[in-house]
């Protein structure tokens, strides 16, 4: 459960900016 | 009994409290313990140099556990409170604040529907500048055939010019006025030669 | 006077609980419990409690430290008390974390999206106005292109 939580809450807290990095990615190769 | 996660201060210390809590708890303990045994065997060992004493190792034992209960009973009920507070005012993250990694949540509060808009006005903008974009390249290819065009009427109107230059050149200023004087001047031509003509046979 | 910081506070509570465990483990209670060695070597018994209470606190010291190592703990009690500092003059709850990702992620997109329209805006108003420039000498060209075909022919009107 504890590792569960950590895990979690890692991701909650990195991946947004990778989500980003990859929809910026995603929209400028849609642009080009 | 409800199990607070704490998983907004796992975010944020990249551990649980309470995990925290129970690895100083247990560690704590062992060293109670372990403290414990060698204080017994120490007590052991300085009894063998006193082999006429009548205190045997089973009667260290039993003053080892009773000592022992009585320590980890104190040790229990005071690490609870310091766990207590540690939890509360140490590892612990305020309800107001909010960890900067998240400072875009009160920033850009969006719901699904205004995320949704957002995202369909962004489209309906690409898809106007497309549009503009092929308006655009239209325009110019126009433009291109405009002058290629212009270029060809100009050289006919200039052809026209050359002409009446030509006419000029040779002495007719206007060339109607001259094809008109020309066309005069013969029908006078042809009047007076008839008069000739007739003036002729009425003399023969 | 300033509140203590979570450092300080760490600190004060561990030693605070070490003090009661010493002073609960006192001398007496253990002379009490090891009452028959006590009574055999009461220097002895006084010189093996010492030694346990220093022992204990120094492994139990040395346990936190390593805790506040490994977890780089200082760093994170002083980051942490500069981010509640800021957040004092907020009352309300501020936002947690909903539990559904996706809802969750949207706010993280959106600046880059705000951008993106900004831009679009931009860039759509340059090439409007660029193209208003391009259609006004289209139009400029047909004009010419028909007062050059009007020339044309009422010079082939002349001629005819």
């Amino acid at each position: 459960f504890d590792e569960l939580i950590v895990e979690t809450a890692t991701k909650r807290k990195q991946w947004p900016k990778k989500i980003l990095m990859h929809a910026i990615q995603t929209m400028k190769a849609e642009q080009e | 009994m409800s199990v607070n996660p704490m998983a907004y201060e796992a975010q944020f210390f990249g551990f649980t409290p309470q995990t925290c809590m129970l690895r100083v708890y247990i560690a704590f303990q062992d060293y109670l313990f372990e403290m414990m045994l060698v204080v017994e065997s120490v007590i052991l060992k300085k009894l063998v140099g006193f082999p006429d004493c009548k205190i045997s190792p089973f009667q260290i034992r039993k003053s080892t556990e009773k000592f022992l209960l009585f320590m980890k009973d104190h040790f229990d009920k005071l690490f609870s409170k310091m766990e207590e507070v540690l939890l509360q005012l140490v590892l612990n993250i305020p309800e107001n604040v909010l960890l900067p990694e998240d400072k875009v949540q009160e920033q850009y509060p969006y719901s699904k529907e205004q995320f949704q808009a957002l995202q369909d006005e962004i489209r309906q903008l690409q898809q106007q500048y497309k549009a503009e974009a092929s308006a655009g390249q239209a325009l110019r290819a126009e433009l291109e055939e405009q002058k290629a065009v212009q270029a060809e009427l100009e050289k006919i109107l200039q052809w026209f010019d050359g002409l009446e230059n030509i006419c000029r050149e040779h002495g007719t200023g206007n060339f109607k006025e001259s094809f008109a004087f020309l066309t005069q001047n013969s029908k006078k031509l042809q009047d007076v030669l008839k008069e000739v003509e007739e003036k002729s046979k009425k003399i023969k | 006077p300033a509140a203590p910081s979570r450092a300080q506070v760490f600190a004060t509570v561990v030693d605070t609980f070490l003090e009661k465990l010493v002073a609960a483990g006192s001398y007496q209670r253990f002379a009490s419990c090891y009452r028959c060695f006590y009574k055999l070597q009461p220097e002895m018994t006084r010189g093996i409690y010492d030694q346990f209470v220093s022992q204990l606190q120094a492994s139990i010291k040395e346990e936190i430290q390593e805790v506040k190592d490994e977890g780089n703990l200082e760093v994170l009690f002083n980051s942490l008390d500069k981010i509640a500092e800021e957040a004092q003059s907020r009352e309300e709850p501020a936002w947690r974390p909903s539990g559904i990702p996706e809802e969750d992620v949207r706010s993280a997109v959106v600046p880059y999206l705000l951008k993106h329209r900004s831009y679009l805006r931009k860039v759509l108003k340059e090439k409007e106005e660029e193209n208003g420039k391009v259609a006004e000498s289209v139009l400029a060209g047909r004009e010419r292109i028909a007062e050059l075909q009007q020339l044309i022919q009422a010079r082939k009107r002349a001629w005819q």
